[in-house]
């Protein structure tokens, strides 16, 4: 009875999985047999295919040494600066929202002491997640890093006055696209990008100019165009405006650039707003996952299981708020005080890969979660990771599950990708990291 | 400000209705 009750609770409240599981020996293209669209999209709706940018999957971008695809390491560092350059904004947003209610002016961090700029846009070396989109008449197929956490939609442009990192497809010509505008410095848009970039608009002959960095100091710099953006193969978006870079530096991978899709007015959910309403999905596949999707407009009838949570207040800068209430390890729920989360907010974030949490919450789940995995012998720490296990000598492998409850009692039980990482069976890691200081 | 990543929303159904105010989440999206 004792060992059944025991196995009960492993069952309902670990994953027990067989070790080859977490590391595929190939990193083939898990072809599913129904994809998002093809379960019959609603009308208006338009849907993309998401793939992870260095998984089997990824057609257009080269793979492999060829590629340089970044380590584990690497897209760990990137993920630390991009989460500096938002928290420095976010930051810079409620220390705008305290002196505008207050009157009191408070003095916000000299950009030269927050860790990074406090400008919009975040790093986008580690955005691993991308799809492809066409550009001009005729179209031009991009395959662009597509980022919740920023607004401005760019790509890198001929001639590339000062400079261009190499892409994969060939870089968008403006001179061949029949549908492509420049936006004069008068034009209404062109104010519109302080809100997006985070900088005033430049002028060069009557042009408007755009420029945006992003928090491991890269950059794109270039003309504020308009031109007609294709989303599939019978959808577009026309005159849409978007930066077209002729200075692009950094850490950009093989991607032609950014679709943005914060809450600014110049996201491509703005954009589109009257086409899809403002309403947007998608699903982001495992790095062998080959059935993601980004859709525009209310799209397949939603899965059964879809539950609602509202969005948190606003505050500043142009990410998505959420509000966690709770999380479980094993099936039991962390004694964390709601007031951890309140006053931290939460921020759901497509182009961010490891889940940052307050100090006090990650503390808790990473004793609940060491306690749960006590019978493994731990491995040496990986850059923001600090809890990682040396399983190599084990067949079948049995980890806590972990929960988040959000308001309205929604309930994200996350599967075994959502809490494991790792460099090999010597080294993996819980996927969480805490936020060096509550203040941050 | 805590983040929610990408790792951790990995195969869920994620709808972002901004016009609605609220987020939705469905487990089993994808692969």
């Amino acid at each position: 009875k004792e060992i059944a009750s025991e196995s009960l609770t492993e069952s309902t409240h670990f994953h027990t999985v067989p070790l080859t599981s977490l590391f595929p020996t190939t990193t083939h293209c898990h072809q599913p047999h129904t994809t998002h669209a093809s379960k019959g999209l609603r009308r208006g709706a338009s849907s993309l295919k998401v793939v992870h940018k260095h998984g089997g999957c990824s057609t257009t971008l080269p793979k492999g040494k060829a590629a340089n695809t970044p380590t584990l390491t690497d897209i760990l560092k990137q993920d630390e600066s991009r989460v500096n350059s938002i928290h420095a904004r976010v930051n810079s947003a409620r220390i705008d929202n305290l002196n505008a209610v207050s009157g009191v002016r408070k003095k916000k961090i000299p950009d030269s002491k927050a860790a990074v700029p406090a400008k919009s846009g975040t790093t986008l070396g580690t955005g691993n997640y991308i799809v492809t989109v066409g550009l001009g008449t005729p179209k031009n197929t991009l395959t662009l890093v597509f980022d919740t956490g920023s607004d401005l939609t760019w790509t890198q442009c001929r001639p590339c006055v000062k400079s261009c990192y190499s892409q994969q497809e060939s870089i968008f010509d403006p001179k061949l696209s029949t549908t492509y505008s420049n936006i004069t410095c008068s034009a209404a848009a062109c104010s519109g990008l302080t809100s997006a970039t985070g900088n005033n608009p430049g002028c060069s002959s009557s042009t408007c100019v755009y420029g945006i960095q992003y928090g491991d100091s890269s950059f794109s710099v270039g003309f504020f165009a308009k031109d007609r953006l294709s989303l599939t193969a019978t959808d577009a978006v026309d005159n849409f405006l978007f930066g077209c870079g002729q200075n692009n530096q950094g850490l950009f991978g093989n991607t032609a650039g950014l679709l943005g899709l914060g809450r600014d007015a110049l996201s491509l959910v703005s954009q589109t707003a009257a086409k899809y309403g403002k309403y947007f999905s998608y699903c982001l596949p495992t790095k062998r996952g080959a059935n993601g999707h980004l859709t525009f407009g209310k799209g397949a009838a939603a899965p059964g299981s879809l539950k609602f949570t509202p969005f948190a207040t606003d505050q500043g800068a142009s990410f998505y708020f959420i509000d966690v209430q709770a999380i479980a390890v094993g099936g039991k729920q962390l004694s964390i005080s709601p007031v951890v989360f309140k006053s931290s907010g939460t921020i759901i974030d497509s182009g961010t890969v490891i889940t940052r949490l307050p100090p006090a919450a990650y503390s808790a789940l990473r004793s609940a979660f060491r306690q749960g995995m006590s019978k493994y012998p731990q491995a040496p720490g990986l850059s923001i990771l600090d809890t990682c296990y040396d399983l190599s000598k084990y067949t079948t492998v049995s980890v806590p599950k972990i929960s988040f409850v959000l308001n309205g009692g929604v309930t994200m039980d996350l599967p075994l990708v959502g809490i494991l990482l790792g460099n090999g069976a010597s080294q993996v890691c819980l996927a969480f990291a805490g936020n060096g200081d509550a203040s941050d | 400000v805590g983040i929610f990543g990408n790792i951790q929303q990995q195969t869920f159904e994620v709808v972002y209705d901004v016009a609605g105010g609220k987020l939705g989440i469905g487990a089993g999206g994808c692969s």
